[in-house]
């Protein structure tokens, strides 16, 4: 598949989604 | 030896794709005639050694079984329910000396813990969780996720489950607004658990935290998708998806499996891999389990089909015998075993 076509990636995605979700 | 006990019977040879990765070594009979609904493996410790057992469920009895000799199992002990019928064995990963089971009739109505001790002081059953539960899960670290609908939303929560089988700690998710339909815990990643809604969303929850991180859409084409399978490489998280509902022929095949990828970041995503059966099988997915690379699946044709994920293909099928559909299939948590069932009670461990 064309990983262009999923946008920008982030291997810390999981801690930056943490630092941005709710509490 | 009694009836109870296991016995290797004559099975027709297989005329199929890399039948000799596939080999019969013994039949669990069970003798109750009760209906048979699930099998798992487990480790229980017999005269102070962790042995790998068999766990198998009827209706009304879930039973242990030791290994005796080479591809010999003799049942050890035997929970039975009287009100509400077993539904599935929920596998516990890394933990000893524990069964959990799932009841009910459609719903899950109660989530037990099975026991074993000899004493009277303890009980041999112990009642984690009741209500209308709709998924549940077993983590590591004796942890047990389930998500059970209340009058005016869904709860999800995780149970510690201590050495008597009672619950030790609960800690509560922040709830979906949707119904969700599975979970998965995400490979190597110990914090983050998965959850497939009936609403084709897949939503991400920070254990530790209990914060829900993203709800991702994946599209009508994934409806009632079922997770078995979630890892995260390069920044992507890859997700095995098999589709209770997915049409029976597509161009390039019954697809029964699927393997998609999805950026967690953008909530993008798109498939990588249909895993279909091969040219001239019908069927499509009924029930299935995957483990490492290997995927297997009981088809409404009544066939155990196995794929090599990485490879893309079917590399085993797996026909009915003795006249009889499998009814369930689940890899062995303990060594490198198939576990495959039939209505009628056989367990047959290949």
């Amino acid at each position: 598949c064309n990983q262009a076509d999923l946008g920008p990636i982030s291997i810390n995605w999981f801690e930056e989604l943490s630092s941005e979700a709710p509490p | 030896h009694s009836i109870e006990q296991t016995e290797i019977t004559d099975v027709p040879a297989y005329d199929t794709l890399n039948p000799g990765n596939l080999q019969l070594v013994s039949k669990l009979k069970n003798p109750s005639g009760s209906c048979s609904v699930d099998v798992s493996a487990t480790w229980w410790e017999i005269a102070g050694v962790k042995e790998p057992c068999i766990v198998t469920a009827c209706e009304y009895a879930v039973s242990l079984w030791k290994p005796l000799d080479i591809w010999q199992w003799e049942k050890m002990y035997s929970w039975h329910f009287t009100e509400i019928p077993v539904l599935q064995i929920v596998p516990m990963p890394d933990v000893c000396n524990l069964v959990c089971v799932a009841l009910g009739s459609l719903e899950i109505r109660e989530i037990r813990a099975l026991l074993c001790f000899s004493d009277a002081k303890n009980e041999n059953q112990v009642l984690l969780n009741s209500g209308n539960i709709q998924a549940v899960l077993g983590l590591t670290k004796r942890r047990l996720v389930s998500s059970s609908r209340t009058l005016c939303d869904q709860q999800v929560e995780i149970v510690t489950i201590a050495e008597d089988g009672g619950s030790k700690e609960k800690q509560f998710l922040m709830p979906v607004e949707e119904t969700i339909q599975t979970f998965a815990e995400v490979q190597g990643m110990q914090e983050a658990l998965l959850g497939t809604t009936i609403m084709n969303n897949i939503v991400i929850w920070n254990l530790k935290t209990g914060q829900l991180l993203k709800k991702m859409p994946i599209g009508d084409s994934y409806q009632a998708s079922i997770c078995h399978k979630a890892y995260s490489e390069m920044g992507l998280l890859f997700v095995v998806l098999s589709h209770p509902c997915a049409k029976e022929k597509e161009p390039s095949g019954s697809p029964v499996f699927q393997l998609i990828v999805i950026n967690p970041k953008t909530a993008l995503s798109m498939g990588v891999m249909l895993y279909c059966l091969p040219q001239g099988q019908a069927g499509r997915f009924l029930e299935g389990d995957v483990k490492d690379n290997f995927a297997a699946a009981v088809l409404t044709s009544g066939t155990i089909a196995i794929w090599d994920l990485l490879l893309g293909h079917c590399t085993a099928l797996l026909p009915p015998i003795s006249d009889q559909n499998w009814s369930f299939v689940k890899w062995s948590g303990t060594d490198s075993h198939l576990l495959a069932g039939q209505k009628d009670g056989n367990i047959f461990v290949y």
